[in-house]
């Protein structure tokens, strides 16, 4: 199955 | 204090159609290169940046870096107060807690303003590092806006595979199977019919269809749409904003469990 993944897990606070 | 004019309204409307569907609120940040807002949606699955570049305004002048909380919702309802060729100006004073809009028609005979709370929104700010991307795809955005809404019907989620011949958009699920192949156009007399392929590598990516809609609500900015890829990174639809800016939504994909 696909899994939904967030931006937060590809682009870093800064 | 900060004051920014536009002699049309109707950028400003669109810009506020793309993005208060996908967003409830967010923080325009102004400073003299202009203004920008980014923000995630609520489920943190989408990012959507705003560019406007303070030479794309007709009047700007931002003192002191000034940061606006902004309901969007708000925000559109007010500028619905506005007709399309009225001159629109954005004024807020140094350390506000409001912000007016400023109407004018273009007789002159009307002038009317409005003003809003500004909210203390803390929003984390992101990192977009600058990727090199493996594909590159440029089409008609109604194009675009077109496949997004025909494919949501069959699942969604929508595939987007890329190659040298071509891109194509999959999908599937009760109703059947929907596939739709662009290819690389290379001799069209109108630049903005064209569809441009720049392939590094091949990639074949899944994202959902709700986002994807979402975007489109960004098509009457724009003749052209954007689509950058690369394997298991987020996905790019850009929609300049001719003599202003652009508009930049990110979408994470939907990858193998």
């Amino acid at each position: 199955t696909v899994k939904q993944t967030k931006i937060g897990s590809f682009f870093e606070k800064e | 204090m900060f004051e920014a004019r536009l002699n049309n309204a109707t950028t400003l409307k669109k810009i506020l159609d793309a993005i208060k569907d996908l967003l409830n609120e967010g923080t325009f940040d102004c400073s003299d290169s202009g203004i920008q807002l980014q923000a995630m949606d609520n489920s943190h699955v989408s990012l959507v940046s705003l560019t406007l570049r303070s030479d794309g305004f007709d009047k700007f002048r931002c003192d002191r870096n000034l940061s606006m909380g902004m309901n969007l919702g708000s925000m559109a309802k007010i500028l619905k107060c506005a007709n399309n060729d009225d001159t629109v100006t954005i004024k807020a004073q140094d350390n506000a807690d409001t912000v007016t809009f400023m109407f004018e028609s273009q007789n002159q005979e009307k002038v009317s303003d409005y003003e809003m709370k500004l909210m203390n929104l803390d929003q984390e700010h992101l990192g977009i590092p600058e990727t090199d991307y493996s594909c590159v795809v440029r089409m008609p955005a109604m194009e675009f806006a077109r496949i997004c809404r025909d494919l949501a019907q069959f699942s969604e989620s929508v595939v987007i595979c890329c190659t040298k011949e071509g891109v194509k958009f999959s999908a599937s699920g009760d109703v059947g199977s929907a596939n739709v192949k662009l290819a690389q156009t290379f001799n069209v007399d109108k630049e903005e019919e064209a569809i441009v392929i720049e392939m590094q590598e091949p990639v074949v990516l899944t994202f959902a269809c709700r986002y994807l809609n979402a975007f489109t609500k960004a098509t009457p900015l724009s003749n052209q749409v954007q689509l950058s890829m690369s394997a298991d990174v987020p996905l790019v639809v850009e929609y300049r904003i001719a003599e202003l800016g652009h508009i930049r939504y990110y979408l994470a994909p939907k990858i193998e469990d």
